[in-house]
Formats: structure tokens, C-alpha cells, sequence
């Protein structure tokens, strides 16, 4: 029985045993990124350590802080972000990155836009951390062309340099909107990007017990209406769209576009310390993007112990391997548009890969074992 | 004149209020991205390296004496970074309009640079800079509610400017009512 998500119920749900904990012997390293002008407290990461994570060596502050710190309050997200990554990613060099405030006070405008601040940080640091877990979205018809290809690119240089990105799936299901009269799916953009791993979200099928996973109705999932469907996942979409019992009216989606979420970890229930106060009921897939990235920091940490490169870009090789090494999460769907045609239903789980839990939740020795060669 | 992104949304999020146009001498920093050079190139590089059936997934390369299976920023900016007529046509436009204290990146395929407000408009065909506050943490920002134009001779060299529509992004976790349960839970 537990009353809510902590790292121990997280390590027992993926296999994770107290020796699943990096060395402290590498350049192994791992980051969050928020842009909510949020602030995390090391002090709540050392309360929040002290109350849940004794059954596991871990590092109580972290490594490297980029962006001001401000004196404000903490944020639950940022809290949330760097307590769960350094809970599977366990005593793993950390960075945290949070865009300064907007406006210094002296009457110049910081009108930098946080997320691209971030981009630019990736393009003029040599030296970076191999996995990031970014929890930002918007969604796809809410931004220009021009900007969401050129983030893709940013992506892509990402990738040729073998770092590992994974962005959240967003927390509106397969969203909703309204396009000339007709009711659409509502994609989200950087999920929607080829070149990112996309988490979704998962709850427990008994809240209080560690069980098998359901979908949560929130996790974000679905087709994007501005990247083509990239070749790595044309099999596993076909496969999916051919056998589903559940598919939506085909005039709510674009079938020919990239789908996501690639990947999923719990995101519903998880308990966190922000401002000394332990909060429970927390939910989002921005809590399980850390959980998936700290699990695949470990797996480098393995990987770099037998002297091979990290992971890199992970989604070719993940739908090469199809789920091998994962969770399958075959039950639930995820919410939508409220109307009489879909009935508030998006898309739904089943057997392999799906646009509301990907190829599933992470079996971590059996991750491992899939992935610790080049 | 042309319109880099004539389809980004420009509405105001909700939970966001004006306060009016912003002091013509107020200064902002705006972000240029610049025209980058061989992304098909690029492309091929990323599957080459991450995907299992490349012939080269794994191995080891020799970029330009350093061994690794990955590129680093350096081999990336090599690539990409934008043409030295992208990087002069940029330079002298913003030179001319007053931008100051420009800095770029190791890949040299961003910009950002410091402007007033007036020198801002004139650049920038169209915007006009209006004072926001919002969001959580009652954060201040600068946006234009109106579209921008470059000239056109700038249309090979500038994707698009970054500071005018998009406004910082809010959080979309949630804390949920405890979950009640049929059986009693000791």
C-alpha cells in the first residue's frame, strides 16, 4: 500500500534496486529545464531527500544551476522537475536551467523568450549534459512555421551531438480545438518534433498500490499537422491505426503526420517538497519526463562504464527495438473534445505503440539490457 | 517587405493584462535567427548517427581528428553556421538601425541584440511594443500585437525575430483531489 507517488514506489514500479544508482565515478550528466520563471530551493531537494530517499545513495544538492536563481518562492514544477530526475537518476551529475526574471528592474526588458534563451544556451556551450528533461509546450496552431522548423533544426544539432532530449506530451489529452465550424485534435509543439523523445503520462489501476498502468486521461498524444511522419515510425503508426478497436473519426487528425508520445511514465499522484512543504496529489506528464530522463541516465552511466558513447537521439533505435524493454500499457484512453461525435474519448491504448502511451513505461533491467550496447 | 511568420498567434493568453505602450527609450533585446547553411546535410548526419540500421550507427568517426561517434558543437557550427553574406547583410542592418551590444553564438546561427523601443519599430516594419504583465509570477514582459515586416533583401538571411509574439509559457500541472477508493485503506 503507499498513499501517493515517491521515489521508492517509483523504483519499486520499475525495478530499480538500491545499487541502480550512478557511480560518481563519470562525466555522466543529466538537466531540467523550466521556463516558467520558477525557482527550485536546494533546501527543498535536501528535505525532500531526507523524508523519501533513504533507500537509495543520491546527491542532495545540485551540480550546476544555469539561469538566475531568484529569491521568490520555488515553483511546484521546478521542484517537482529536478526531485524525481535525481530520485531515478540517482547520484547523477545535475543541472538545472530556469530563465532569469523578464525585467532586471532597470527599465531593460529581458523580452527574450525563455524556451529560445534555452535553445540559444545548447548552441554555445561545448560541454553539456547528455540527457535534458524540458517540460514546455504549445500548442502547434498557436505558432508560426518559420519558428517551429527552425526549433526542429535546433533539435537536430542536438542530436548529431549524441544528447538525448525529452520534452513532455502536454496534459490535455489529444486536445480540442475548432477549425472552420469543425471540431479538430489539438497537437502540441516541441512533442510534435521527430527529433525528441515524447513521454506521456500513466497512472496506477489501484491508486494505493503498485500495480500495473493505465493510461491517464491527460497524458498529451496525437499527430502533428506540421512534421511529416518521419520513416522511424511509419510500421508501428500503420500497425496501430490498421488494428485499433477504438480510432477516432479520421477528420479529427492528420494520420500522415509525426505521432507521439514515443515513450510514457507515471504522471498522476506524486507527492513533492516546495517551499518545505510537502505537497501530494501532484500530476502532469511534466513529472514523468524527469522520471523517464533519469532512467536513461543511468543506462549511460552504463553504457559510459564500458567505455560507449551515450545514447543520443533515442527514437530510431526505440521503434527498431519496438518497446523492447518496456511496460506495454494497453488500457484507458485519453481525453478530448466534449461533443456527441467523440464524447470527450481521444485516442486509446493498446498492444505496442499507441499515440497515448507510446511504446510504454520503463522496465528498467530489461531497458538496460537492450540499450547498454552501441 | 515580407512577413516571417504571418501565421503566429498573437492574441493574448489568458491571465495576461496591458499596460500600454512601451516607453519609446526603453530597451529590449530581440533574437535574430539567421539563415543556417547544409541542414540536408545535417539530416543525414543525425540518422547516421542514431539509427540502427545506418551502416555507420556506432562507429566510430574521425571529425577532423577528433574520434567519437557524435559531433561536437564545433563540427555542428562548421556545418551549419550561416554564409558570410547572410552574416554581413544581418550585421550592417542592425548596425544601421542602432542595435548595440549584439552577441551571437558558438554556431553563429542567432543573434541577439539590445535596441530602444523606437529603434525597434523602425527596424521592424509594423511592431509596436506594448507592456505586459502575467502569469503566475507577475511577470513583465515587452510584445508586439501586431505583426512584423523585414525588407525583403533580408528574406534569405533572417528566419525570424524572437521577442515580439510569444509569451512565456505557464504550467500546466495540476493537484488533484485524493483518490477515494472502495476498500478502506488501513
Amino acid at each position: 500500500l503507499h498513499l501517493g507517488v515517491t521515489p521508492s514506489v517509483i523504483r519499486e514500479r520499475y525495478n530499480l534496486t538500491a545499487q541502480d544508482v550512478g557511480s560518481g565515478t563519470t562525466n555522466n550528466s543529466q538537466a531540467c529545464a523550466q521556463f516558467l520563471e520558477q525557482y527550485f530551493h536546494n533546501s527543498d531537494l535536501a528535505e525532500f531527500m531526507r523524508l523519501f530517499g533513504g533507500k537509495f545513495a543520491h546527491q542532495a544538492s545540485v551540480a550546476h544551476v544555469v539561469g538566475k536563481q531568484g529569491r521568490g518562492r520555488a515553483g511546484i514544477e521546478a521542484s517537482l522537475d529536478v526531485e524525481y530526475l535525481m530520485s531515478t537518476g540517482a547520484n547523477i551529475s545535475t543541472w538545472v536551467y530556469s530563465n532569469p526574471g523578464t525585467a532586471d528592474g532597470t527599465g531593460r526588458h529581458e523580452s527574450q523568450e525563455p524556451f529560445l534563451q534555452w535553445l540559444l544556451l545548447l548552441s554555445n556551450q561545448s560541454a553539456l549534459p547528455y540527457v535534458h528533461t524540458v517540460s514546455y509546450g504549445d500548442d502547434e496552431d498557436s505558432l508560426s512555421t518559420a519558428y517551429m522548423q527552425r526549433v526542429n533544426t535546433e533539435f537536430m544539432k542536438a542530436a548529431a551531438r549524441g544528447l538525448t532530449l525529452l520534452f513532455a506530451s502536454g496534459d490535455s489529452g489529444a486536445g480540442c480545438w475548432s477549425v472552420s465550424g469543425r471540431h479538430q485534435f489539438r497537437p502540441s509543439f516541441p512533442a510534435s518534433s521527430p527529433y525528441v523523445t515524447t513521454v506521456g503520462g500513466t497512472s496506477f489501476q489501484n491508486p494505493f498500490r503498485v500495480t500495473n498502468e493505465v493510461v491517464d486521461y491527460i497524458s498529451g498524444g496525437g499527430f502533428s499537422n506540421v512534421f511529416p511522419q518521419p520513416s522511424y515510425q511509419e510500421e508501428a503508426v500503420t500497425q496501430y491505426l490498421n488494428s485499433s478497436p477504438h480510432l477516432p473519426p479520421s477528420s479529427y487528425f492528420n494520420a500522415t503526420g509525426r505521432a507521439y508520445p514515443d515513450v510514457a511514465a507515471l504522471s498522476d499522484g506524486y507527492w513533492v517538497v516546495s517551499n518545505n512543504v510537502p505537497i501530494p496529489w501532484v500530476s502532469g506528464t511534466s513529472a514523468s519526463t524527469p522520471v523517464f530522463g533519469g532512467l536513461l541516465s543511468l543506462i549511460n552511466e552504463h553504457r559510459i562504464l564500458s567505455g560507449h558513447p551515450p545514447l543520443g537521439f533515442l527514437n530510431p533505435r526505440l521503434y527498431k527495438q519496438r518497446g523492447a524493454g518496456l511496460f506495454d500499457v494497453t488500457h484507458g484512453c485519453h481525453e478530448s473534445c466534449l461533443n456527441e461525435e467523440v464524447q470527450g474519448e481521444g485516442f486509446c491504448s493498446g498492444p505496442g505503440w499507441d499515440p497515448v502511451t507510446g511504446w510504454g513505461t520503463p522496465n528498467f533491467p530489461a531497458l538496460l539490457k537492450t540499450l547498454i550496447n552501441p | 517587405s515580407y512577413s516571417p511568420e504571418p501565421d503566429q498567434q498573437r492574441t493574448l493568453p489568458p491571465g495576461w493584462v496591458s499596460l500600454g505602450r512601451a516607453d519609446p527609450e526603453e530597451e529590449l533585446s530581440l533574437t535574430f535567427a539567421l539563415r543556417q547553411q547544409n541542414l540536408e546535410r545535417l539530416s543525414e548526419l543525425v540518422l547516421a548517427v542514431s539509427d540502427p540500421v545506418s551502416p555507420r550507427y556506432g562507429a566510430c568517426w574521425d571529425w577532423g581528428g577528433i574520434w567519437g561517434k557524435y559531433l561536437t558543437l564545433e563540427d555542428v557550427a562548421e556545418l551549419v553556421q550561416p554564409s558570410t553574406l547572410t552574416l554581413r547583410t544581418v550585421q550592417k542592418w542592425l548596425l544601421a538601425a542602432g542595435a548595440r551590444n549584439c552577441h551571437s553564438v558558438i554556431t553563429q546561427d542567432f543573434l541577439i541584440c539590445w535596441l530602444s523601443v523606437r529603434q525597434a519599430e523602425l527596424l521592424l516594419s509594423g511592431a509596436e511594443f506594448h507592456r505586459y504583465v502575467g502569469g503566475p509570477a507577475e511577470t513583465h514582459v515587452v510584445r508586439s500585437p501586431h505583426p512584423y515586416q523585414l525588407p525583403k533583401a533580408l528574406a534569405p538571411h533572417v528566419d525570424f525575430v524572437g521577442g515580439l509574439h510569444r509569451f512565456p509559457p505557464t504550467s500546466s500541472l495540476r493537484q488533484r483531489p485524493k483518490p477515494q477508493v472502495a476498500e478502506a485503506v488501513g
